[in-house]
């Protein structure tokens, strides 16, 4: 089965199985490259000896056997490479964690955990609202309160304008007195009756 | 903790090392055996010609392929994060397959972040409502207060009011 | 494959932190 090697993917943005292809193409064109170089310093060497009998396609046959041996061996220590630099050094070894998944460590948490905490989060808010709110209506009745109180303490004033209780200075006396002879005029008043009848 | 930037270089010249000790001269003269006995000479320097060229652009195709991805930089931030994480040897997370599971402990440290915050607020706006609920308390006993001394004030004058009615 | 290996693992390396960048702009919103 394929090890997608996707977390390795994530850190490098390449898959490493790429990288290694990559590497093994290149070399690979590296080989042939320089054999062909290899051959076509030999045909012109050859083909300028004096009475060489050598011919092309003897060189291309022998290129061939040197290129198969070649590729055999390159092939097989490839693949001895790729083992070690996926393993080494094209690898997230399992016990680390990349620093975009750092969270994953600290908050392992559940679906659950999670609805819980925004639930919670939610009826913070609902909370804070209505605290909002409360502030608002308590805020308006000092308003209110403000207000009225200064229309009563206008009508207080009113009334203090109009002297104490008792009215102007004296209104009080006068009145006692009238109230206390008042009593007594009535008493008189009766007599007249009386006597007139 | 070898770097794996030099581990890399290290497996790179090891493969190189192992491919020339394969590809070896005898081997070379070998194959090319006609053109070797006229040329013995010419055959060893085209060798050694083959391999300094084959290392060489092997050589340079790693590192062509190092900065193409940032190789050095991207492996010594690797070597950095193994290092951080030396005293854990637990298995790490991974990645589920399941995106809304995963990105879900992502948004946790921002959700905790809300919560305290929230609670903070609510917490302080909750102090101030009890002051403002003191001192709206306050305030309807001072109304209750005056609206009393004007109702006195009312029956006073209003006992006056009587006073010359009775006259 | 290749690509699909690739395109899977950009997102998981990318998209939380976008996600969340959109859960704070929202909570900002929210809370304004």
């Amino acid at each position: 089965s394929i090890n997608p090697l996707l977390y390795e993917t994530q850190f490098f943005g390449f898959t490493p199985q790429t990288c290694m292809l990559r590497i093994y193409i290149a070399f690979q064109d590296y080989l042939f490259e320089v054999m062909v170089a290899v051959e076509k310093v030999i045909l012109k060497k050859a083909s300028s000896l004096p009475g060489s009998t050598l011919s092309a396609v003897q060189i291309r046959g022998s290129t061939e056997t040197f290129l198969r041996f070649m590729r055999e061996r390159f092939n097989r220590l490839f693949v001895k490479m790729e083992q070690v630099l996926l393993q080494l050094v094209l690898n997230i070894p399992p016990n680390i964690l990349l620093p975009e998944d750092r969270s994953h460590e600290k908050y392992p948490q559940g679906r659950e955990d999670f609805h819980l905490l925004q639930q919670e989060v939610e009826q913070l808010r609902l909370r804070y609202k209505a605290e909002l709110g409360a502030k608002h209506a308590l805020l308006a009745e000092l308003e209110v309160q403000k207000v009225t109180q200064a229309r009563l303490k206008k009508t207080l004033h009113w009334f203090d304008g109009l002297g104490d209780a008792h009215g102007p200075l004296g209104l009080g006396e006068m009145m006692a007195f009238l109230i206390q002879h008042s009593g007594r005029l009535r008493s008189i008043t009766q007599d007249v009756t009386q006597k007139s009848k | 903790h070898i770097p794996k930037v030099k581990l890399l270089d290290t497996v790179v010249d090891t493969f190189l090392q192992k491919l020339v000790s394969a590809g070896s001269y005898e081997r070379f003269a070998k194959c090319y055996k006609r053109f070797y006995k006229l040329q013995p000479e010419m055959t060893r320097l085209i060798y050694d010609q083959f391999i300094t060229q084959l290392q060489t652009s092997i050589r340079e195709e790693v590192s062509t392929i190092k900065e193409e991805g940032n190789l050095e930089a991207v492996l010594n931030s690797l070597d950095k994060i193994v290092e951080e994480a030396e005293d854990r040897k637990e298995p790490a997370w991974r990645p589920s397959g399941i995106p809304e599971d995963d990105v879900r402990s992502t948004l946790i440290p921002y959700f905790l972040q809300q919560q305290s915050s929230l609670k903070r607020l609510v917490q302080e706006q909750e102090r101030e409502n009890v002051k403002l609920a003191e001192m709206v308390l306050e305030g309807r006993k001072q109304v209750l207060e005056l609206q009393q001394q004007i109702q006195a004030r009312k029956q006073a004058w209003q006992m006056l009011t009587q006073v010359p009615k009775t006259l | 494959f290749d690509e699909v290996i690739v395109d899977t693992a950009t997102k998981r390396k990318q998209y939380p932190r976008k996600i969340a960048e959109c859960v704070i702009k929202t909570m900002k919103a929210q809370h304004e």
